[in-house]
């Protein structure tokens, strides 16, 4: 038995797994898991499927800990899949989201990765793929999709934690979502990816200083989400397209699922601001959680009445 | 395999006054193992952000003077990172 899970604590792998179980015995009518793949280490890539049966409805895809350090991220997506489920039938926004929307939740998009950072190293980054020709391990999962891939000066040695892989798609995880994302198109209305930290709400594009067409648009969401998102703790986060806000990325999953169709994606960077960094203690989990979730929230709600 | 320890280890946080003293953290990277926190690569390093990077204890020393020597004002976030990595389970089982 891997041990209690418990929102309030980070939880390992095996706690992980067997939580997704346990949230499908628990609410059957509103909860399925789907596993869309492997990674390299044979470990399953579960989706949770939040919402009723109903396959054509809309639906938001939300992954968390793309890289593996980012512990508050797999948090995230553990306390909304909860809080989704607990509040249904007596929140009025979470009973009008669930009655006409999906959410397919990846828990934990880079599982070697976050395996590794519990077990060997805290600060692991990268997934554990080998590399030809290198004793480095591991690419940079959030560097491997097919959008301009490897298109700065970025590098082409694995040893970097940067490093975007041999190829564009060339990580099994990357493949996984990619394919999910893909057949589930039509319905997929938004893209959420979960990371830590520097508080920022974050959407295309990383790879050029373009703007999307839909980026006033965009900007107007991620303005009232972090609003939103302050009024609880009074949180401070800044929003803006990647290239400008942090800096320019190729290959990331946001540009990705923007070039696709998906036109409302978006990309939380989690508590916090830099004391604690990728270190952020358990206490902070539940503020942190629940501040997020109000920015999600409207954005879901945003989704449900302004897409077709 | 034992796991890794951080014992000592730093992180800085040095906010880049012009493009010298960007360059000189990028020729840091270059020389020293450092561990980009944000952002997340030395290329990204530019004037007026805010760069946080995690040093071996060995090399911290080495990367303290090169700071002074060229007059960069930095903050030491984390004195000892394994500490820090035990101390974010602060929370009980309950």
């Amino acid at each position: 038995m891997p041990g209690r899970h418990s929102y309030a604590k980070y939880n390992s792998w095996d706690k992980i797994v067997a939580w997704t179980e346990k949230m499908v015995h628990k609410c059957p009518d509103m909860v399925s898991r789907i596993k869309i793949g492997t990674t390299v280490e044979d470990n399953p890539l579960y989706v949770l499927k939040i919402g009723k049966k109903d396959e054509r409805r809309k639906a938001i895809f939300m992954d968390c800990g793309i890289h593996a350090r980012e512990w508050i991220s797999p948090a995230f997506c553990q306390w909304f899949v909860y809080q989704a489920t607990k509040t249904y039938g007596k929140n009025k926004i979470m009973t009008k989201l669930l009655d006409q929307m999906n959410f397919y939740v990846l828990p934990v998009f880079n599982v070697d990765g976050y395996i590794w950072s519990w077990k060997q190293n805290r600060m692991w980054r990268k997934n554990r793929s080998k590399n030809q020709n290198s004793n480095c391990i591991g690419t940079d999962l959030n560097r491997n999709f097919n959008v301009s891939w490897n298109a700065f000066p970025t590098t082409k040695d694995p040893c970097k934690e940067t490093y975007p892989g041999p190829e564009p798609e060339s990580e099994k995880e990357t493949k996984a979502v990619t394919d999910f994302i893909q057949s589930h198109l039509k319905s997929i209305k938004a893209y959420i990816t979960i990371h830590s930290y520097s508080q920022m709400l974050l959407f295309p594009y990383g790879y050029t200083s373009e703007l999307p067409p839909n980026n006033e648009e965009l900007t107007k969401v991620a303005k009232i989400g972090t609003d939103v998102l302050s009024t609880l703790y009074e949180t401070h986060y800044i929003y803006g397209p990647i290239a400008s806000t942090i800096y320019p990325t190729s290959g990331s999953s946001l540009d990705w699922a923007y070039n696709l169709g998906v036109h409302h994606t978006f990309a939380f960077e989690l508590r916090d601001r830099g004391r604690f960094g990728f270190l952020l203690p358990e206490s902070q989990i539940k503020s942190t959680c629940k501040e997020t979730m109000l920015a999600v929230k409207f954005i879901a709600k945003y989704i449900l009445k302004h897409t077709s | 395999i034992a796991p890794v320890r951080f014992d000592r280890e730093k992180v800085f946080r040095v906010k880049p006054q012009d493009e010298n003293q960007a360059n000189v953290i990028k020729d840091l990277a270059k020389t020293n193992k450092l561990d980009f926190w944000y952002p997340d690569a030395g290329l990204h390093v530019a004037t007026n952000m805010t760069v946080d990077f995690q040093v071996s204890d060995k090399e911290s020393q080495s990367i303290q003077s090169a700071l002074d020597q060229n007059k960069m004002h930095y903050e030491i976030l984390i004195h000892d990172l394994q500490e820090v990595i035990e101390k974010q389970f602060d929370v009980k089982e309950d």
